[in-house]
């Protein structure tokens, strides 16, 4: 979406993070 | 600074960061594999555990033959962990050249050393603890870890 603001660095840092956090052990990125 | 040396210098910085009796402020300090040894041990050690550590020869000063052993130890042992504790091989990523490490410290040869320690890192039991302490890190440093850990997972074969 055109439209839409693009993702801070700092919202793409802590979704990246976070959803290491979230993830299971040796599932791929 | 190419982008290499951005990569050792920023995983430089997370591990200065650790609490380990080796030191491991400057790259040429952690040329002979000691101090990511204690590191990993820090990270997991029950796979990285006294047994193992106590193989990696101490006070090796510049003998670049013991340095490098020691590097190999420390290569081979995260190849092991990412099989056996993540089920994953890693097939096509460049591993390190050991003795460009150890003989001149090659900054771009050490960064990929140290992007394993960052596949330890989010895989081990302790990830949260480790993860929360890279997001207090300036966020160039954060992007270049990203950046690492998204390369290094690539790389990553059931």
């Amino acid at each position: 979406d055109p439209n839409k603001p693009a993702q801070s660095n700092e919202r793409v840092l802590a979704n990246f993070f976070n959803s290491l956090l979230n993830k299971k052990p040796g599932s791929p990125a | 600074m190419d982008e290499h040396e951005i990569l050792c210098d920023s995983l430089m910085t997370w591990l200065s960061n650790f609490d380990v009796p080796a030191p491991h402020q400057y790259p040429h300090e952690v040329t002979d594999g000691v101090a990511i040894a204690q590191i990993l041990g820090q990270i997991d050690g029950e796979f990285f555990d006294t047994a193992w550590l106590s193989r990696i020869k101490e006070d090796v000063g510049d003998n670049f033959r013991l340095k490098t052993n020691n590097l190999k130890k420390v290569l081979n042992h995260m190849i092991d962990y990412f099989r056996e504790v993540t089920g994953n091989e890693l097939v096509g990523f460049q591993l390190p050249d050991l003795m460009a490490i150890s003989e001149q410290t090659d900054k771009q040869q050490l960064g990929r050393l140290l992007q394993l320690i960052l596949g330890v890192v989010v895989n081990c039991s302790k990830k949260q603890h480790y993860i929360e302490e890279i997001m207090q890190l300036d966020e160039d440093v954060q992007h270049v870890v990203m950046t690492a850990i998204q390369e290094l997972m690539q790389h990553y074969v059931p």
